[in-house]
């Protein structure tokens, strides 16, 4: 790769990222920082939680602003004490499941980025689907920690926030599920990556040769060298004060690989513990994964 | 492989969201 096809490279795959994903840190980071006009809805316990599930979802489907802000004037249902526990049981599974939803989007939408990088869609399809199966988890952890402070996690596309305090208060094993991200995110955004620099990365995690079962190995890991290098020069040139970045980012790919070795250990722990679903696009993605 | 990932496969090869799959 000269220089003039490294900087197209980092530009297209900048782009992908731009136009393929609906949430990126720099939006992220000024709902975080209080810098837009509207604030979002805080959930820091089930009332706030259920009243998010009325307002936020509604909004979603309706598109109308006005029609849900009035909706969150409203009062939450007082539950019964008798039904108190069993209600909370069936808003912990429901987390759960606005959990997957926002993954299976998450997988979606990096389908489509990596279908948008150079190259990408002239691999065998196989390794196309393999590159995918083992990425999806570990891209999915880097872009949540910038929806991440260290106080909680934007959901619901930045119209809701909701606390570290109040996911770490749930039952076990849903209590276990967030934590260890919110753990990730502290120590990555410390690096202070910016979506230029999230773009490759989330590009070199696609692209990995040593993903098991690849076809064309040599094939991938030519893509994977033209990317790593990439990124390289790329935080070469945006961060010069900070020359360890690039090995230090490196390094973040193993401590990735735990998270989701360990993500993918605990939904199967709540697979045989609950009585819950698990979206079959997920099913496809876990299933002999590690 | 492409048949254990239906959903997958299709994603990269048309595009359906995974609710239209």
């Amino acid at each position: 790769y000269m220089e003039g096809d490294r900087k197209t490279l980092v530009r297209q795959i900048h782009d992908a990222y731009m136009k393929n994903f609906t949430m990126n840190k720099a939006k992220a980071r000024l709902i975080l920082t209080g810098k837009t006009s509207e604030p979002p809805f805080i959930i820091h316990d089930m009332d706030t939680f259920q009243l998010a599930e009325r307002t936020l979802a509604a909004h979603m489907v309706k598109g109308d602003r006005s029609e849900s802000e009035s909706e969150v004037q409203s009062e939450p249902e007082t539950p019964a004490p008798v039904c108190q526990e069993l209600q909370q049981r069936e808003a912990e599974a429901r987390l759960f499941h606005c959990c997957q939803s926002t993954s299976v989007e998450t997988v979606t939408e990096l389908t489509e980025f990596a279908k948008a990088m150079p190259h990408f869609q002239m691999l065998d399809l196989n390794d196309q689907v393999t590159l995918l199966k083992y990425a999806v988890h570990e891209a999915l952890f880097t872009l949540l920690a910038s929806c991440m402070n260290k106080d909680g996690l934007l959901v619901a596309r930045g119209r809701g926030f909701i606390t570290r305090e109040f996911l770490k208060s749930l039952r076990r094993p849903f209590s276990d599920m967030m934590e260890p991200k919110f753990q990730f995110a502290t120590r990555f955004n410390s690096m202070d990556l910016d979506d230029s620099d999230l773009a490759l990365f989330v590009a070199a995690i696609i692209c990995c040769g040593d993903r098991p079962g690849l076809v064309d190995v040599p094939v991938v890991e030519r893509l994977q060298e033209s990317v790593i290098q990439a990124l390289r020069h790329h935080l070469l040139a945006n961060h010069p004060d900070d020359t360890f970045l690039f090995p230090r980012l490196l390094q973040k790919l193993a401590d990735l690989r735990e998270l989701v070795t360990e993500h993918a250990q605990l939904i199967q722990e709540i697979k045989t513990l609950e009585d819950t679903s698990l979206h079959p696009l997920l099913q496809e993605i876990y299933k002999d994964m590690y | 492989l492409q048949e254990k990932h239906k959903i997958l496969h299709k994603l990269l090869q048309n595009g359906n969201t995974p609710d239209e799959v």
